[in-house]
């Protein structure tokens, strides 16, 4: 079972086309294996990007020295999905 | 047991509990449900479509269906929701009633059933189908981007390890190619209606191009009075246009291959998120996102049941 313990989901707002360039180069970089949930579309719709912890570092560094906002989403994605889990036995016990 | 569902719509479940699920509302229900089998996935399991039919021969048909991205929990548990819904409305509600008098409704919950289960055994992000693809080690095809409509453009991409891989050609995967043979024979599907998430979009054709189909007023004026019968219920705003002007290009999707094919009412929602889960919606919010999902769909169906083509 693949786990996602660290791996963090960006909420990234762009301003202009130039930024959203810069998010769709990211895009093309596969070592950093990041999963786009919303993918680059327009300056005015939000990019939202599942980032191993691996990679966390380097693509914070990224967005913050293109001055691209972003926020985090989900700090640690496994704890969501732990509590999926949790929602789905308790239910089962019922 | 078997008369008297204990299913808790208010949470996630295993593939096998759905299955189960739709048995029950077939046998609760054996008057208007009947469930049918429309193919096999890659790796062999069921694809089951709920048909809610009043009788008659050939009648003009709605088509909806759900989870073609298996990680997009919220719109199977949505469409098992609304598979009740429309079960019990009918004889109760009037529009419902005489929708069911009129036309039949065929509704897929699980579309790409070897995806979900992968996501409740493997790895709860996987998007795409599990077909094997050959001189690579990536697995699985996005089967929204393997439908014949623009296949292989823009907004698609030609790497097996991609998760918006196009395939190897269009229908090439069995789940995609089962429900097309299906609507092919069926030859009288009026309207098109598929369930995605998340960011509150309900978008119509085209993605593989950017020029407005011809249906453009039409459509964007039912998408408007669709989304506001959502926000209706708790407030959900939803943007609606077409997808490449909503969203981007994207080629090879559903509703362009529908469309294309002449089905005119050719709709996709992106559900709700709640702004903080992505498609991670926690389970409390299914039945209220299945609510208003049903408000925007009721609406598209009342309008195809009144302007039949």
């Amino acid at each position: 079972l693949e786990t996602f313990v660290g791996h963090q989901v960006l909420r990234i707002k762009t301003r202009n086309e130039e930024q959203l360039k810069q998010l769709r180069f990211l895009e093309t970089l596969e070592h950093l294996q990041l999963d786009f949930w919303l993918n680059p579309s327009a300056p005015a719709l939000p990019v939202d990007v599942r980032i191993p912890a691996s990679s966390l570092q380097a693509v914070k560094v990224f967005l913050e020295s293109q001055a691209i906002e972003y926020s985090i989403l989900i700090e640690d994605l496994q704890v969501v999905l732990d509590r999926e889990q949790q929602d789905m036995v308790a239910s089962q016990q019922v | 047991e078997r008369s008297r569902s204990t299913f808790n719509y208010g949470t996630y479940h295993s593939l096998d509990a759905i299955y189960q699920e739709l048995d029950n509302l077939a046998a609760e229900y054996s008057d208007i449900v009947s469930k049918l089998q429309i193919g096999e996935s890659y790796e062999g399991r069921p694809l089951y479509v709920l048909r809610f039919s009043t009788g008659g021969e050939n009648r003009p048909a709605i088509w909806l269906d759900a989870g073609i991205h298996s990680r997009e929990w919220v719109t199977q548990a949505s469409a098992v929701w609304i598979a009740r819904q429309i079960a019990s409305d009918y004889g109760s509600d009037p529009s419902v009633t005489s929708l069911l008098n009129k036309m039949d409704i065929f509704l897929l919950p699980v579309s790409n059933p070897d995806g979900y289960v992968y996501t409740h055994t493997m790895n709860r992000m996987w998007r795409k189908t599990r077909s094997k693809n050959p001189g690579s080690l990536c697995v699985g095809v996005d089967p929204n981007r393997n439908w014949d409509a623009g296949f292989g453009g823009p907004g698609a991409s030609s790497s097996p390890c991609s998760d918006s891989y196009h395939g190897p050609s269009a229908n090439s995967e069995v789940e995609v190619k089962s429900v097309v043979d299906f609507i092919k024979n069926h030859g009288n599907v009026l309207a098109f209606l598929t369930l995605h998430s998340y960011s509150q979009l309900l978008m119509y054709p085209y993605g593989y191009k950017c020029t407005p189909p011809a249906d453009d007023a039409e459509l964007n004026a039912l998408g408007n009075a669709a989304a506001s019968a959502i926000q209706s219920l708790y407030g959900t705003t939803y943007q609606v246009g077409s997808i490449c002007s909503t969203i981007y290009q994207a080629s090879g999707g559903s509703i362009d291959w529908s469309y294309d094919y002449g089905i005119k009412y050719s709709f996709a929602f992106e559900l709700r998120d709640t702004g903080r889960y992505g498609f991670l919606l926690p389970a409390a919010q299914i039945i209220p996102t299945a609510k208003e999902t049903w408000l925007g769909l009721k609406k598209i169906m009342e309008h195809v049941r009144d302007n039949l083509y």
